[in-house]
């Protein structure tokens, strides 16, 4: 949209009302920490800023476009709404997007099928025209989330859009992620630079390695190759597929000597959050003893020259593969990421240590992966209607769950990838408490694009509510899987039980899944989380009780300070201060919150105001009318006597 | 493949709806299926 007044700040503040479920506000600060790796855009707790986004449980999915300036600006994700992309899409539309068929040159792409579309709806193909809609400068967007599916607002079976180029009739209504023209045009629009929490990626196809440095006091080197012997073959980003590409890091450990070392150090980055996560593919075809190890190098006035400490050390048979790493990061100040490959023993004469598609950013790692190899394979041969299952995960706080994968979908759904979560329970585990509460567990199938940035994942979340019946059942179904599962066998032979599965049958259609890097070396990767929202079932504080970010409550300084009326004293630059209680249409002021002031009291005001002014003037305009009227008839007077005089 | 004891549960009750099939079930007939206008666009419109 046109217009400089329709721009919300970078930080948009928002307010999360206590009717969204538990699952869509979880999902919804996924959808924030998308934008926040990918966008300059960041959101923060509203508090107290004259414009915010309200998030609430509405009747559907939907947004006004742009920054309205109307306070407090409705944006609704409903029931089913609570999908990362429409979140997403919902928010693109309030940051000041359009769809991207109603662009002004939307008719050179796509063909709007007018008789097609339901009666009524002809309205919902308007275009804007280039006073209305700027493109940014950016070419028309099939793959963008901002994009109408080919058959929206149809009347029958045939579709409403046709893609001029055919190729692109199935791209039309994605709603995985972002795509790179959609990032472009938010970063046009609101003048980003770089996304708020990534730091760093390499996938090693320039020479000048993307700025890392090989480390001081080394006695061997990371080189830059695109084959080595004992392997990889080739390197992970383009698989061996571009002539003249395809370049990884490797350190030859079968020409090493016993107690090398070699350091291979990322350029210096300044973290924001103080956490972060570093990801990687790495092949390991060195000595069984020789390691890896990870480490930061921190700098600080006290360190110029930093100092190392040690994070993981990635161990492990090795492997014919490139094998996916996360390495959950501490840094709190200006630090480098070091991979240190050490030959440990003797080993085979050939082979070593090999890194390619690194990513470091300011988020959490996922937590679980789950890798089904020859994914191709997988999807075209297995029956309709048959799960297979990744091994169960324990999240931190005790709770076993594992994924369902109907690669062939679900019966009644062909075509289609269909993901279901389970809970898991073993005989004899104790320490949960059932029905399992407040758990979202997430299921990403991972684009496995070589930039973190320009990823497209297809994601999709369940929250376990402790107070979920089963349909047809007065049975909780989020309770024991020992009570409300069934007893299986693992392929190692230990049992266990798995509960009921929440999920869709339409998590993503063989289309896509075969688009983009989902597949990669024939194999899927399935990253899986568990994480606990419980914290999500409370009120988000409104702005009278949440102090300001950069002021904390001290009682301290505070103990002194009483703040009237539900006040609440922060500290603002070391100082003792009230920041009082507002409602819709009163509030309350003064130094120690004791005045309350309202609308009815300033409409009185104004008109006691008004009359004031109005009986000023009555009487400035009386006494002028008096004063003129005897001066007049003083002058009259006077000019008489003159005429007399004159006559004589 | 073990069958569970509970059925599985569809968290969208196994349909594939989209934004605007979502809105369009609930009643709602909206902007371009799910852009709210204000007072001002709307009597511009």
């Amino acid at each position: 949209i046109i217009g400089d007044q329709y721009r919300w700040p970078k930080t948009i503040p928002y307010y999360m009302e206590d009717d969204l479920e538990i699952n869509a506000k979880g999902v919804i600060l996924k959808a924030f920490e998308q934008y926040r790796l990918k966008t300059c855009i960041d959101f923060k707790p509203w508090s107290g800023e004259e414009n915010y986004i309200s998030i609430f449980k509405g009747s559907g999915c939907f947004s006004s476009v742009g920054n309205r300036k109307v306070g407090k600006q409705r944006l609704s994700i409903g029931k089913n709404c609570d999908r990362i992309a429409t979140i997403e899409h919902e928010f693109l539309h309030a940051l000041g997007f359009w769809h991207e068929q109603s662009r002004a040159d939307r008719d050179d792409y796509v063909e709007i099928m007018w008789d097609r579309i339901s009666e009524g709806k002809e309205h919902n193909f308007n275009t804007y025209d280039d006073t209305t809609s700027s493109s940014l400068g950016v070419p028309y967007d099939y793959g963008s989330m901002m994009h109408y599916s080919k058959n929206a607002f149809r009347n029958g079976t045939e579709p409403t859009i046709v893609t001029k180029i055919p190729a692109f009739s199935d791209v039309i209504g994605q709603r995985m992620e972002f795509s790179d023209s959609d990032l472009l045009k938010l970063h046009r629009l609101y003048n980003c630079t770089k996304g708020s929490t990534f730091l760093d990626s390499c996938d090693f196809e320039r020479e000048n390695i993307c700025g890392m440095i090989q480390g001081p006091g080394d006695k061997a080197d990371w080189i830059r190759v695109s084959t080595a012997a004992g392997g990889p073959s080739t390197d992970y980003s383009n698989m061996g597929k571009c002539t003249g590409s395809g370049y990884f890091m490797h350190f030859n450990t079968g020409t090493a000597n016993t107690g090398d070392t070699a350091l291979l150090e990322s350029r210096l980055v300044y973290p924001k959050r103080g956490y972060q996560c570093l990801q990687f593919f790495y092949y390991n075809s060195a000595g069984p003893s020789d390691t890896l190890k990870i480490y930061v190098r921190e700098y600080d006035s006290a360190n110029l020259s930093g100092t190392l400490r040690l994070i993981k050390t990635i161990d492990g048979s090795p492997q014919e593969l490139w094998q996916l790493h996360h390495v959950s990061l501490d840094a709190k100040k200006k630090f480098r990421v070091v991979f240190q490959g050490a030959k440990e023993g003797s080993g085979p004469s050939t082979g070593g240590m090999s890194l390619d598609d690194i990513n470091l950013s300011e988020t959490t790692c996922p937590e679980f992966v789950w890798r089904v190899k020859n994914f191709s394979d997988v999807m075209d041969k297995t029956p309709a209607d048959t799960p297979i299952f990744s091994p169960p995960f324990t999240s931190k706080e005790g709770y076993t769950f594992q994924m369902g994968l109907y690669p062939s979908g679900k019966a009644d759904y062909p075509g289609e990838l269909s993901a279901y979560a389970h809970l898991v329970a073993r005989e004899g585990d104790t320490g949960q408490t059932w029905p399992c509460p407040w758990k979202q567990i997430t299921m990403m199938l991972m684009d496995q694009h070589p930039h973190i940035q320009k990823r497209m994942s297809n994601q999709r979340s369940v929250t376990t509510d402790p107070n979920m019946t089963a349909t047809d059942s007065n049975q909780f179904f989020w309770d024991d899987p020992r009570k409300v599962g069934v007893e299986v066998t693992d392929t190692d032979g230990s049992k266990y039980f798995r509960g009921p599965g929440a999920g869709t049958p339409v998590y993503l259609t063989h289309l896509r899944a075969k688009s983009r890097d989902f597949i990669k070396g024939g194999d899927a990767i399935f990253l899986l989380t568990m994480e606990d929202v419980s914290h999500l079932t409370g009120v988000q504080p409104p702005p009278s009780v949440s102090p300001a970010p950069g002021t904390t409550a001290a009682p301290g300084v505070c103990s002194n300070v009483e703040c009237l009326n539900n006040g609440v004293c922060v500290v603002d630059g070391g100082m003792p201060e009230c920041r009082c209680d507002v409602g819709d249409d009163w509030w309350y002021y003064g130094n120690r919150c004791q005045n309350k002031g309202s609308i009815k009291d300033k409409t009185t005001l104004a008109l006691a105001s008004s009359l004031s002014v109005l009986a000023a003037m009555l009487i400035i305009t009386l006494v002028t009318v008096i004063c003129l009227k005897k001066k007049y008839k003083k002058r009259a007077n006077d000019d008489g006597v003159i005429m007399r005089n004159t006559g004589a | 493949s073990p069958r569970a004891k509970l059925p599985d549960y569809d968290v969208d009750g196994g349909r594939d709806l989209d934004i605007f099939d979502i809105n369009e079930e609930a009643g709602l007939n909206l902007v371009e299926g799910d852009i709210v206008l204000d007072e001002t666009q709307t009597r511009n419109s």
